[in-house]
């Protein structure tokens, strides 16, 4: 089970829709400051379930929206796909490859899809149970935060622990 | 259940002075509990300790010292328990060249069973990745892609797309 | 006193703006007041638009470009009060190659009227550099400085002690 | 008034005495992680006058005593001095240049001195008034801490705008 792909629209500064293809092994990704390399994890994050804003860098989860430049208006909706590899069908769905959607809208409407079909964000959780998919405290590393683990007190560090066991 | 931290805890304590020792070249690293009567609850110390220093605690280390102990025990949890993909942003700002080169080598073995995707500004850690993607904003304010293929033979990076 | 504290609070306003324009060629820049009721208490508020974006919050910004705003304050409050020495530890760090060049045009002007030690591992930044020192531990977990002299017209350091 | 030297021994790491001369303009200090870099920012804001272990990365102040190696023995005593120029009268004291020494002891003694003069710290603290020396929060600017006054809330920045007013 690996990743195949995932597409960006809307999301943040991807105000164009955006595909990046992940092969195995090392894939780095490049730019200036600000570019937009950040807002690529960020939408990882959220994809796979994110629930609070300010784990990614916002305010209001609509503040991920896509809000306009001196050129160009905002958008009214944001939608980030990522998809995964199932040949050896690990995930509980019986295509060879398993898209999860998420998109939301201005008024703070959000919509969950697994192949296009509509489901609840819970139904993703249990969908990406046991597979190390989704727990994200040691699968996306933030910037700035690699060190995290030793400033953090040790009662509180447990978590990390906890997810692997 | 106890059983299953404790037994989890035993081997992340197990990998994380093996790792530290590679990346280090030497010392000694480990994790402990902070109260061994109470496993459900206990808080979790590291210690750290780089070769030939005897840091007090974990805080006096450098910049560059406390990345490298964080990737060890990012690496030691993985062991037990891998991710299909694992997305770092810029874990290699605070480390020297020669440290930046040991940090490499261990992702290598690593994505043999892992994608890593890692963004990064550093020269050394662009040319040991597979595929290059570009993020520009040609137009201010919008993010657009654009991929590169590594050339390995010239050591240069060619614009795919 | 209320009077010193608003004429302070204006010129820093002003030479964060300016300062903040001239490190990202273009956007704008400013600090706010969050209770102009209540100028001995009010809290302050930092506003930064790189050119071309509209962020509703600081937060949104990039690593690189909230370090680039954290400069244009620092220095922007330096020409109000100048402190005759700085020392600044791996504020490079997040700055990709283009605005490290653009901060340190500006350190230089800065550096005529303060001393700067700078803490660095980047070559452009020890380029402009008049003296250099390189610490080392040959002797595990003791420091010992060596002192070298940039021989700038070959673009090399050459060590002098 | 400028900045001429300073001298460590015995603190964090630097056991040996180490003198450091400071030119005008541009001073770079290099080298791999773990040497002493930030250690030497470190004790510019010792010998200033830092009040708080925790403000120097220690727990209790006598953790800056060089603590010892697998070959070296600890130390009993840290001394940091710090030498600025005086020509121009700018501080109060009728020397040409003006040496300030912080010493700390095992078990927590501290001593100050100015041109080998036993003072208190707040006679060092007094010396620095109105100079822009000492007030270390924007003339120091510590390792990963350059962008902690946009994390900072609103209420908590006066205090850089206090100290430049
Ligand atoms: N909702 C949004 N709409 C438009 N632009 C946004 C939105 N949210 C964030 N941005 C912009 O995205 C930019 C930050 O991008 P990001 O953090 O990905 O940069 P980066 O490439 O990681 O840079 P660095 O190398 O400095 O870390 C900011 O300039 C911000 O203004
Ligand atoms: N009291 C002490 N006695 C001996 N060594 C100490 C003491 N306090 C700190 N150290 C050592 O100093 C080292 C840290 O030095 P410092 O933070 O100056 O490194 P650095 O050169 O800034 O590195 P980096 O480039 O990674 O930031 C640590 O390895 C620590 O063990
Ligand atoms: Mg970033
Ligand atoms: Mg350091």
């Amino acid at each position: 089970m690996h990743l195949k792909s995932f597409e960006l629209f809307g999301f943040k500064s991807f105000a164009d829709k955006t595909q990046i293809m992940i092969e195995p092994g090392i894939t780095a990704i490049i730019g200036p400051n600000g570019c937009g390399k950040s807002n690529i994890v960020d939408s990882v994050k959220w994809v796979l379930g994110e629930k609070q804003a300010k784990n990614i860098r916002g305010e209001k989860m609509e503040d991920i929206i896509f809000n306009g430049t001196d050129q160009r208006k905002p958008l009214s909706v944001a939608e980030v796909s990522i998809t995964i590899d199932n040949s050896n069908k690990i995930l509980d769905i019986d295509t060879e490859a398993v898209k999860v959607s998420r998109r939301i809208f201005r008024d703070g409407e959000s919509e969950y899809l697994i192949n296009k079909s509509p489901v609840r964000l819970k139904d993703i959780e249990k969908l990406f149970m046991d597979t190390g998919i989704g727990k994200t405290s040691y699968s996306v590393m933030e910037q700035g935060k690699i060190d995290m683990i030793l400033s953090t007190r040790a009662e509180d560090r447990r978590y990390l622990f906890e997810e692997a066991a | 259940s106890i059983e299953i931290f404790t037994e989890t805890f035993h081997i992340i304590r197990k990998n994380f002075s093996e790792i530290f020792k590679k990346l280090f070249q030497g010392g000694d690293a480990s994790i402990e509990l902070t109260d061994e009567e109470n496993i459900l609850e206990s808080g979790i110390e590291i210690i750290a300790m780089p070769p030939g220093k005897k840091p007090k605690n974990i805080n006096i280390l450098s910049g560059g010292e406390r990345t490298l102990t964080a990737i060890a025990l990012l690496f030691a949890t993985y062991m037990v328990r891998p991710s299909p993909f694992c997305f770092l942003d810029e874990i290699d700002a605070a480390l020297d060249e020669e440290n930046i080169g040991r940090f490499l080598r261990m992702l290598e073995q690593f994505a043999k069973s892992t994608q890593f995707i890692i963004i990064t500004h550093n020269k050394k850690t662009i040319s040991i990745a597979e595929s290059i993607y570009g993020i520009t904003m040609e137009e201010p304010g919008v993010s657009k892609i654009v991929s590169y293929r590594m050339e390995k033979s010239e050591g240069k990076a060619v614009l795919t797309s």
